[in-house]
Formats: structure tokens, C-alpha cells, sequence
């Protein structure tokens, strides 16, 4: 049985579409996609991919979730020509994090770090005072990709000021 | 020089944020 050997992001949130890259083993264009159970989920959009990896082929799924769909977990099958692939799960958190406002606050080019700064609301407040800020820095060369810890600074609960220290690349 | 910044956070239940992009100016 064909299997999904990568997909991201693994979260559909609430209220919008996403586009999720899978790798499969194939060559061949995915015909269909299941998502179950399916109530407020839609697969709108499926792209073959032209990345191919070795054996694998990212292709890119659209996937619609509707704002009262139920939070949880889902099942998603690709209908390939060649058979369905062995399911693989997603899910559907009940709140994201939104973050807002990002500033850099001192880029030096001569300084191993760049200060930025962003809002941060979570419904759930299980932000933390320390949570993970992932990163993406890029300048001419590749870009550099990283996770650091940031820090928060309380407005309220659920609502922070949220301080990452970036490396300058 | 200038340089694209890119950045998301993740709640403690693993959840990602959405993302925010801006240009750095290094002075």
C-alpha cells in the first residue's frame, strides 16, 4: 500500500483554507483526497506538485474548513492510480495563536542578534512565558531556519507582548 | 543590508500561530 511518507502543516484551523504538501511515492497526479469524518471540511483544491524528491512528488492539497466544523482529529486518504494510501491524521485545533504587530527593534549589522518584537493573543493563554518563535531569516544566501525561545510580557491574560532574540545571519 | 524575516509561534499544546513577515534594515 502506498504510503504519505511527509506532509505539513499537520493543522487545519478553524474558519479558513490551507494548503497542506504531501510526498508520495508516486509520479502520478493524486486523483481525489478524503478527509473523514467530514462534516465542514472540504477538499477544494489538489495541484500536482513539480517538486519531485527522489522517488517522492510534493503536490499541494486545499483544504476548506468551515468555522463550525468540530475541533479534533481527522483522517486524510489520497486516491492515487495505483490504490488509496494507508491514512494519515490532521488536525483541528479548537484556537491558533494570532500574532500581530511584529517590529524590529535594533538590527546592527556588526551584532550576532536582531531584537524584534510582536503581539501575541491566545484565547487558551497556554502561550507560556517562553514559547517557541520559529524563524526564518534570509538575506542573499539561503536563509537560515531556526526555533529560539521568546519571552513574554503580559498585557493581560491571553494577550502579551512576545520578545525574540533572531541570530543576524 | 536588508533581509526578509519571517516569524510564527507555537502555543504549549504544540498549535502554531499565523505567520508574520517583515523586511530587517541593518544599519
Amino acid at each position: 500500500q502506498l504510503r504519505i511518507e511527509g506532509f505539513f502543516p499537520r493543522q487545519l484551523p478553524l474558519g479558513q483554507a490551507t494548503v497542506i504538501n504531501v510526498a508520495v511515492p508516486s509520479r502520478d497526479a493524486i486523483q481525489g483526497a478524503e478527509i473523514s469524518p467530514s462534516p465542514g471540511v472540504k477538499v477544494s483544491g489538489i495541484k500536482l506538485g513539480q517538486n519531485i524528491q527522489g522517488a517522492l512528488t510534493w503536490s499541494e492539497l486545499t483544504i476548506d474548513v468551515a468555522n463550525d466544523a468540530a475541533p479534533g482529529d481527522r483522517t486524510l486518504v489520497l486516491l492515487m492510480p495505483m490504490g488509496r494510501t494507508a491514512p494519515v491524521t490532521i488536525m483541528i485545533p479548537s484556537h491558533v495563536p494570532r500574532i500581530s504587530e511584529l517590529r524590529i527593534l535594533s538590527a546592527q549589522s556588526n551584532q550576532p542578534t536582531l531584537e524584534a518584537q510582536f503581539a501575541a493573543v491566545d484565547r487558551s493563554a497556554d502561550l507560556g512565558d517562553s514559547p517557541y518563535v520559529w524563524f526564518m531569516i534570509g538575506c542573499d544566501g539561503e536563509p537560515i531556519v531556526g526555533v529560539i525561545n521568546g519571552k513574554v510580557s503580559a498585557r493581560d491574560k491571553g494577550n502579551g507582548v512576545v520578545h525574540a532574540i533572531v541570530p543576524n545571519p | 543590508g536588508k533581509c526578509d524575516l519571517q516569524v510564527r509561534v507555537s502555543d504549549s499544546g504544540g498549535i502554531d500561530s499565523n505567520t508574520l513577515k517583515t523586511i530587517v534594515d541593518f544599519k
